[in-house]
């Protein structure tokens, strides 16, 4: 958990200092950064309410400011924003967010509105990087620290499988299918990309998706 | 089935 926790937290700071750095955001989809946010946002929710860790809370902190940050950066900056590639980031994420949120509805453990957005900030995350692989399929010549930040991110959720295969048989009663199922078609959605990255890696090429 | 009550996960 904490591998997946680090690799999740690298790929934010990875994406932060390609944006920071060259002073560029293309081939980063905004849709996917927002879609992040509204994720966070929902899950966190109970930030000021229940008090797991100081780790957990400081996590939760660093992921939402830091996801408003990019937005921020890909939005305002003056350098930045020209050079966010809109015409090419066109997936239309409503096709995520209302099938989630009216999933979340339906299929929950408690019906209360903090569950509910929860759940939904769960089934969302899953999908959440539909956009930005669409585009990195649109984008030729994906630069390696956008490619890097895709592979951290893809990597967390699959190494939180690892986790919740360990916690399952030693902790008594741990049982989350909605985490589990969702978390598994995560994964699995990045699995195309990975076979590339991989393959790019080993022949130390630029990663190029084929459309 | 029971599920963890704390969401002590990220």
């Amino acid at each position: 958990r904490e591998a997946g926790d680090m690799t999740h937290l690298f790929s934010i700071i990875v994406l932060l200092l390609k944006i920071n750095a060259t002073k560029s955001c293309s081939g980063v989809s905004l849709k996917t950064q927002e879609l992040y946010l509204l994720v966070f946002v929902t899950r966190y929710l109970d930030l000021f309410q229940s008090y797991i860790s100081l780790y957990n809370s400081c996590m939760k902190f660093i992921f939402i400011v830091s996801s408003g940050c990019i937005i921020g950066y890909m939005r305002k900056h003056k350098v930045v924003s020209q050079t966010y590639d809109a015409e090419q980031d066109t997936f239309r994420v409503a096709f995520l967010v209302w099938p989630s949120f009216l999933l979340a509805a339906v299929i929950n453990q408690k019906l209360s509105v903090m569950e509910i957005l929860w759940t939904f900030s769960i089934y969302l995350e899953s999908v959440a990087i539909l956009p930005q692989l669409v585009l990195l399929q649109r984008t030729k010549n994906v630069d390696n620290l956008t490619s890097n930040y895709v592979f951290l991110l893809g990597s967390y959720r699959g190494l939180y499988l690892l986790n919740w295969i360990y916690r399952c048989l030693t902790e008594e009663g741990y049982r989350q299918w909605i985490v589990w199922i969702s978390g598994l078609l995560q994964t699995a959605i990045y699995c195309d990309f990975f076979y590339y990255y991989l393959k790019s890696w080993r022949k130390n090429e630029r990663l190029s998706l084929p459309s | 089935d029971a599920r963890v009550e704390d969401k002590d996960e990220l």
